[in-house]
């Protein structure tokens, strides 16, 4: 089946002239990949608004919204602190996000990069609610050669991310990846746990977390703009991972987040397995999303 | 509470006596908006709104030819917004009485769906729903990839009250089918499988569903989806049906604020009825459908 924007090709090259319908095309191709009407209005009225002298036709028209897109992405944000060797130990990375999105299979994966770079992992059950949550993270303890800190079933999660940096520390591990339950945005009762979560993490080792990422689906809608901005003024974030990429939803919710809350990806997650992450590279996204 | 787009359309018609296609226009955009908003599917949205229009200029006819003996009794806009609020609920409707298929002597239920839907915390919630009901269900840990999947469902289950049939090393086709000897031993009722969350693009995977239906033949097939889902939705759905011809399907997470599009995408894509909602983590957080409150959210 033929993608839109293939269908989109066709169209286009049976009419040459950038014209009313054309731009209807475009604007349904952005809106599928869920960029949300009102970027997509700004992005197409930007395209319109160039001088006519910068023609090219449709290409040239494709080539600048591609190049409006990637602004949205890049410009925003300041770079994350490195993975590794950031200066403090352990290094402290808290993965927040709303139900069944991916945090608990994303931890693993970056917890077998580390392991893949030599560095000491301690995994942190930081959900103590969820039905065989801290076993499933148990596993990819195992997985990866990680240690793994947990409580008791219901405990305190700020308590097992306390101890969890702690341990970190005795042991001079060099990174902690914490997992947490997922959470609605809407519950205010478990946005102040995850608040909670964070400043226990800082009451363990001044300045941790140095990296606390917001965990998107790509098959998210406009939801995800909405969890970014509640999470980050909840928290403070500092990026986000989207995971389900191998999949055909094209996630460009992320391009909405980048411009609005001015959070930018760190890595995408591209399957079920250890080896399925890979750093987020904003032209090869914006390629995919113009396939 | 109306949404912007809701209001601009109401605002569009506002000073204006009769609906007309000029005035109908303006308003319909501004639907558009909130449904995209909305998460709908950009040509789900485009479909709707045409049907929409065709029934706001044939109301406006019918009006004008009766302004004799008929006198508005609402403002052009309200009417449009009460059309749109109408078509929607028509659309996510009807209420089926019976959202589950019982035969003798038992029924099967297969969960499927994309990974991360809430598909073993639902298959759990389904048998509590059950048990209260009168029956007997039994789970079946059928997801035999996703680590400590099976530990979920039998934790679930221990917390309903409801056997967990599990079978470690047998492939999901064989374990569901023994599942069912199982059920018969056991005098369990109804049988509810749980199976992994998959791609609807895996192909092996995909097959691996219509071969367990195919040994099985379940009276129920389910798909689970997320109330956030946004614009692939469709795909991800049409391709379930097509290949499983589901039954139904369940919105989880309702309990959230995405606005819930998807539901309506879905069942104007597959003509499938929603079943139920998944309002919640806890195992009672499961309601029968009711196109009200959902048609309400999609507009905003
Ligand atoms: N295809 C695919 N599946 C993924 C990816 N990341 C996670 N998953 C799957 O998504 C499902 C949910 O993953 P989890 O890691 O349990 O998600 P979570 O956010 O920890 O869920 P909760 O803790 O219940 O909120 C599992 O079936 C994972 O295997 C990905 O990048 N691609
Ligand atoms: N708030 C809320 N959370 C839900 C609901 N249904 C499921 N969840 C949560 O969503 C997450 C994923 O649920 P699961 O039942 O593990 O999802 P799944 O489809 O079985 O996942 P896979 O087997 O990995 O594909 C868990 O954290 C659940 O508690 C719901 O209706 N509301
Ligand atoms: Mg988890
Ligand atoms: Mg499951």
């Amino acid at each position: 089946r033929a993608s839109l924007w293939g269908r989109l090709k066709e169209l286009i090259e049976r009419k040459p002239t950038i014209d009313a319908a054309l731009y209807g095309q475009l604007e349904e191709a952005l809106l599928s990949a869920d960029l949300g009407v009102s970027l997509v209005g700004r992005l197409l009225k930007d395209i319109r608004a160039r001088p006519a002298t910068s023609g090219g036709g449709i290409d040239g028209v494709r080539t600048a919204l591609k190049a409006k897109v990637l602004e949205a992405l890049n410009a925003t944000g300041a770079d994350d602190a490195p993975l590794f060797d950031s200066g403090a130990t352990p290094t402290v990375i808290l993965f927040v996000g709303v139900n069944g999105v991916g945090k608990t299979t994303t931890i693993g994966k970056i917890a077998a990069l580390c392991r893949a770079r030599q560095k000491s992992v301690v995994l942190a059950a930081g959900d103590t609610f969820r039905a065989a949550a801290v076993e499933q993270l148990a596993v990819w303890a195992e997985r990866t050669g990680s240690a793994l800190i947990r409580g008791e079933t219901g405990a305190d999660p700020a308590s097992v991310i306390f101890n969890a940096v702690n341990h970190a520390k005795e042991a001079h591990a060099d990174i902690v990846l914490a997992d947490t339950a997922g959470r609605l945005h809407t519950k205010s009762d478990l946005m102040d746990e995850i608040k909670k979560v964070k400043r226990a993490a800082g009451k363990a080792r001044s300045g941790a977390p140095d990296h606390t990422w917001l965990v998107v689906d790509a098959t998210t809608g406009q939801n995800a703009l909405q969890q970014a901005r509640e999470f980050h003024q909840a928290l403070g974030l500092s990026g986000v991972i989207l995971t389900k990429l191998d999949g055909t939803a094209k996630g460009g919710v992320v391009v909405a987040i980048a411009d609005a809350v001015k959070l930018k990806v760190r890595f995408v997650g591209v399957g079920e397995k250890p080896d399925d992450l890979r750093p987020f590279v904003a032209t090869s996204f914006v390629d995919a999303l113009f396939a | 509470i109306l949404s912007k787009g809701f209001n601009n359309a109401k605002a569009a018609l506002t000073g204006h006596a009769v609906l007309t296609p000029q005035n109908i226009d303006d308003a319909v955009r501004e639907i558009r908006v909130s449904l995209l908003e909305a998460d709908v599917e950009v040509g789900v949205s485009r479909v709707f709104l045409d049907r929409v229009k065709e029934r706001a200029i044939g109301e406006v006819v019918t009006l004008e030819t009766k302004s004799g003996a008929k006198k508005l009794t609402t403002t052009p806009g309200e009417h449009f917004v009460l059309i749109c609020h109408n078509e929607i609920e028509k659309l996510l409707g009807p209420v089926e009485e019976a959202p589950i298929v019982f035969r003798r002597p038992y029924t099967i239920i297969m969960m499927v769906g994309l990974q991360g839907t809430g598909k073993t915390t639902t298959a759990a919630k389904l048998a509590s729903y059950l048990k209260a009901d009168g029956r007997r269900p039994m789970l079946v840990a059928a997801d035999i990839y996703r680590p400590a999947a099976v530990e979920q469902l039998q934790q679930l289950g221990l917390r309903v009250g409801v056997p967990v049939y599990a079978a470690p090393g047998l492939a999901p086709e064989q374990l569901c089918q023994d599942a069912l000897r199982e059920a018969k031993k056991k005098k369990r009722d109804v049988v509810i499988f749980d199976t992994a969350g998959r791609l609807a693009i895996d192909d092996v995977l995909m097959t691996e569903l219509e071969e367990i239906k195919r040994r099985t033949r379940p009276d129920n097939t389910f798909l689970v989806c997320d109330a956030m889902a946004g614009q692939d939705t469709v795909r991800t759905a049409s391709e379930f049906n097509r290949r499983l011809d589901i039954t139904g399907f369940i919105l989880t997470k309702i309990d959230g604020d995405a606005r819930g599009g998807a539901a309506l995408s879905i069942k104007e894509v597959t003509g499938k009825p929603i079943k139920f909602l998944g309002v919640g983590e806890g195992l009672d957080r499961l309601e029968p459908f009711r196109p009200e409150g959902l048609a309400s959210r999609i507009l905003g």
